[in-house]
């Protein structure tokens, strides 16, 4: 473990648990992708079965839990609980056009041609483009809620940090694994627009909104 | 192909 790789986990429960409170709070999901967070359930599904069969530390095994269950609440409140304020009609990003070239990939360029790996690689390939429904939507609503781009700031920060997680892992530990680089090196550049956004705009108090 | 490594990381 490394203060990289720790923040970065902390960034990414910080996104994860900001997302939760601000539909539970407001009691409402507007401006917020469904479809995204039905991705990052299933990246989080596919990742973590092998917490059923092997165990590596409890702050994986905790953290790995809490993942799965915010997800997964997290699109209960988006599709169950608060569903009538689910703007579906912004919310069109074809997910197909991510799934099937995941899948392909994930079967074709993996580190070894086993269900677990290829699960795993599947897993690493739809992160790396999950985010992509919900910039998509708030491009298409030309605005997004300040709450949601501190969502967005830290799911972004949370990849970024893991690059430097990498970097130092390679450098102190030789450990190096080009899927997870590649994956996520796409993940942050995709983040890039959103970030430049941010820093000009949110962090001076503005609000988010694009040239629509 | 590098073997797939311990995965440890979230």
């Amino acid at each position: 473990m490394n203060i990289f790789r720790l923040t970065g986990d902390l960034s990414h429960l910080a996104a994860i648990i900001i997302l939760l409170l601000k539909i539970w709070k407001t009691r409402s999901c507007a401006g917020i992708s469904g479809k995204s967070q039905i991705l990052f359930a299933l990246v989080f599904t596919t990742r973590y079965l092998d917490l059923f069969s092997s165990f590596i530390s409890l702050y994986n095994t905790v953290m790995k839990v809490i993942y799965i269950m915010c997800a997964y609440a997290t699109v209960y409140l988006i599709y169950g609980k608060f569903k009538a304020t689910y703007d579906g009609n912004h919310d069109t990003f074809r997910v197909e056009f991510l799934l099937i070239p995941v899948v392909l990939l994930a079967v074709l360029i993996n580190h070894a041609f086993a269900p677990m790996e290829i699960l795993w690689t599947f897993s690493i390939y739809l992160e790396s483009v999950a985010i992509l429904p919900q910039l998509f939507m708030i491009s298409k609503t030309g605005e997004a809620e300040t709450i949601t781009t501190h969502y967005l700031f830290f799911l972004g920060l949370y990849r970024t940090l893991y690059l430097f997680n990498w970097i130092w892992r390679f450098y102190f530990e030789g450990f190096f694994d080009l899927i997870a680089v590649v994956a996520g090196l796409v993940q942050t550049i995709l983040y890039c627009d959103f970030f430049y956004l941010y820093i000009t705009k949110v962090l001076k108090g503005k609000k988010l909104s694009l040239p629509a | 192909e590098t073997a797939s490594q311990e995965k440890d990381e979230l």
